[in-house]
């Protein structure tokens, strides 16, 4: 473990802690894309299937869990919950993601480190979350109210891959044989996927202004 | 073994 990386997994852990506040608080998923909050479930699942079978650490375990139950506790929110789910915009929320989960399955079959289940599974949840947050990027566009929480959310889970690539860097020149290009260059790509979102958000954040995107 | 040392990340 190294600072880039604990620091890396408390921003995503804020992240999501910042968000299940604002559903569960002021009852509220409005600008919030249903359609990421699916896909980072799909991740977690897919991801953490060794969850009880490889035991990594303490830490590792209870972040795992974690993980999951705030993602599908956010998607159960969204869809069921009486109040909160009256505040999504479904209309605006059209992202058809079974075109990034289909893509994602077959680049997984064909590029992996092994093929065998657990690491396909593990090399497809890095290629969707790569792409999971571009239905909640496309209805900020839509959707001009971006409020605090939701920016916040998204500058901390684009700020924590971040963190991780220079997670990737430390462990690449301090541990022999740590040579990743999967996760790397999934991991690269979804960091500049928030390259313009970054942009906005700090130049709003400087000039103290509403974080507005251009259409 | 080697293949699992990044299985160790979140």
């Amino acid at each position: 473990m190294n600072i880039f990386r604990l620091s890396g997994d408390m921003t995503h852990l804020m992240s999501v802690i910042v968000l299940l506040l604002k559903i569960h608080t002021i009852k509220s998923c409005a600008g919030i894309s249903l359609k990421t909050q699916e896909l980072y479930a799909l991740v977690f699942a897919t991801r953490y299937l060794d969850i009880f079978t490889d035991f990594v650490s303490v830490y590792n375990t209870i972040m795992k869990l974690i993980f999951l139950a705030t993602s599908f506790s956010i998607v159960w929110y969204m869809r069921h919950h009486k109040i909160v789910r009256r505040s999504y915009d479904k209309e605006q929320d059209t992202f058809r993601h079974l075109f990034l989960i289909l893509p994602c399955l077959i680049l997984a079959l064909v590029v992996n480190e092994k093929f065998t289940f657990k690491e396909v599974m593990w090399t497809f949840s890095l290629y969707v979350e790569a792409v999971a947050i571009l239905p909640q990027l496309v209805l900020l566009q839509r959707t001009k109210n971006i409020d605090n929480l939701t920016g916040q959310y998204v500058f901390l889970l684009g700020a924590y891959r971040a963190l991780y690539i220079l997670n990737w860097i430390y462990r690449y020149l301090t541990e022999k044989h740590f040579v990743h290009w999967i996760t790397w260059i999934s991991g690269l790509v979804q960091t500049l996927l928030y390259a313009d979102f970054f942009y906005y958000y700090i130049n709003s954040w400087k000039n103290n202004v509403r974080l507005q995107l251009p259409a | 073994d080697i293949m699992d040392d990044y299985h160790d990340e979140l």
